[in-house]
């Protein structure tokens, strides 16, 4: 078979017309970047773009995705996360003064969930709570959302049972 | 020193 590019990958895995969350195209893009030289920083362009989308369920099949490889891919993959770089591309989405004013509700509560939770879950990653208490200081976030029951950063996302 | 001018590079979004 021949390999997949990380961007078909990302496409599919963030598939407008898909019914539910397509788990093994999600779990096959984390895999693909863990594996590519250059996975990470392109794994990460990918995803902002998609996170971008102004279709709700394209941008929260991304954001899925990003929490996904966040629990399941290693280091490298929380460096590029952990840069401005990137984290100004989920700023831009909560933000009024740049897209949050056409951002569904839905995508930007989640966007904060996943800043809060990783400010708990990976203290060491520096630059995601000056971008957290940012938002804070602006009155995007207002209180701190509250995080599912399970472990907040470690937890794999609640998938349904196949069969 | 590429990762340096990286770090240098790397600003939080103006507000």
């Amino acid at each position: 078979m021949e390999p997949e590019s990380l961007e078909s990958r990302i496409n599919r895995a963030t598939n407008p017309l898909n019914k539910e969350l397509d788990w093994d195209s999600i779990d096959a893009f984390c895999e693909q970047l863990n594996k590519e030289l250059e996975g990470p920083p392109l794994a990460t362009r990918l995803l902002a773009h998609k996170i971008q989308s102004p279709q709700e369920w394209e941008a929260t099949q991304a954001l899925t995705v990003l929490e996904t490889c966040m629990k399941n891919c290693g280091k490298r993959f929380h460096d590029e996360v952990g840069k401005f770089r990137f984290l100004n591309e989920l700023i831009k989405v909560v933000s009024p003064k740049y897209l949050g004013t056409r951002t569904p509700d839905k995508v930007k509560d989640k966007i904060l969930e996943l800043l809060y939770s990783w400010t708990l879950g990976l203290p060491q990653e520096v630059k995601i709570a000056e971008a957290y208490q940012m938002l804070k200081k602006q009155g995007i976030v207002k209180i701190d959302p509250k995080l599912p029951d399970d472990s907040p950063f470690l937890a794999p996302p609640t998938r349904p049972k196949n069969g | 020193l590429g990762e340096e001018s990286e770090e240098r590079d790397d600003h939080l979004l103006p507000m």
